[in-house]
């Protein structure tokens, strides 16, 4: 399932 | 990473470093907002927590470590530097940001994807960093005009925020990669909060005249 949060974003 | 991804962080860098080198040249800090600073500190400290556990990429650290930089270095200026603290506002930067911390906080403990330390700190500073720019844009309104650099701060703030969501949409469509609806409302809100500036921000540009908001 797709990642879920945007943790490789600044 | 897409276009939006790296537009939205290098309109991101380049507002802290143009605040940055206008304080630093011009050793002055007229029209910056402390309290707003300050926040964006606590917002970088609480978000990237995990620059020492979870490597991402070369780019992902560097740029981490030099927002971390760059604000702190900012608050230092403002609130040590010998010169740049003369110029402080301090009469109209009055914004109570504590009570901006702790509903951030409160909200964090109840709207969070994972009940652990390191992601209830880093949904914290999502919402916190949706609000930051609060004490500035009420500086702004009290002030009445803004100098022009204080100005473009708040506007590529705005630009990287658009960016952002623009960066958002696109991995929806293509990575099949969705953002957390928390992070989608906290960085809607924080986006329409630069709307009303935008506005002025635009038409004082097109009728060439001082930025002024109305009270």
């Amino acid at each position: 399932n797709p990642k879920s949060v945007a943790k490789d974003e600044l | 990473m897409n276009i939006f991804r790296l537009a939205g962080d290098m309109t991101h860098l380049a507002s802290v470093l143009v605040l940055l080198l206008k304080i630093h040249t011009i050793k002055s800090c007229a029209g910056v907002s402390l309290k707003t600073q300050e926040l964006y500190a606590l917002v970088f400290a609480t978000r990237y927590l995990d620059i020492f556990t979870d490597f991402i990429s070369v780019y992902n650290t560097v740029m981490k470590l030099i927002f971390l930089g760059s604000s702190f270095s900012i608050v230092w200026y403002i609130r040590r530097h010998k010169i740049v603290r003369r110029s402080y506002d301090k009469e109209q930067d009055t914004f109570r940001h504590y009570f901006l911390v702790l509903p951030c906080l409160l909200l964090a403990l109840l709207i969070h994807e994972k009940f652990t330390v390191k992601e209830l700190l880093w949904t914290f500073s999502i919402y916190l960093e949706a609000v930051a720019i609060l004490p500035q844009l009420v500086l702004l309104q009290r002030t009445r005009n803004i100098d022009n650099l204080t100005g473009q701060y708040v506007f590529l703030l705005g630009a990287y925020r658009s960016l952002y969501i623009l960066n958002w949409i696109y991995r929806y469509f293509t990575e099949r990669h969705f953002v957390h609806w928390i992070t989608w409302i906290a960085g809607l809100v924080q986006t329409l909060l630069y709307a009303d500036f935008f506005y002025y921000y635009f038409e004082s540009w097109k009728n060439n005249v001082k930025l002024q908001l109305p009270a």
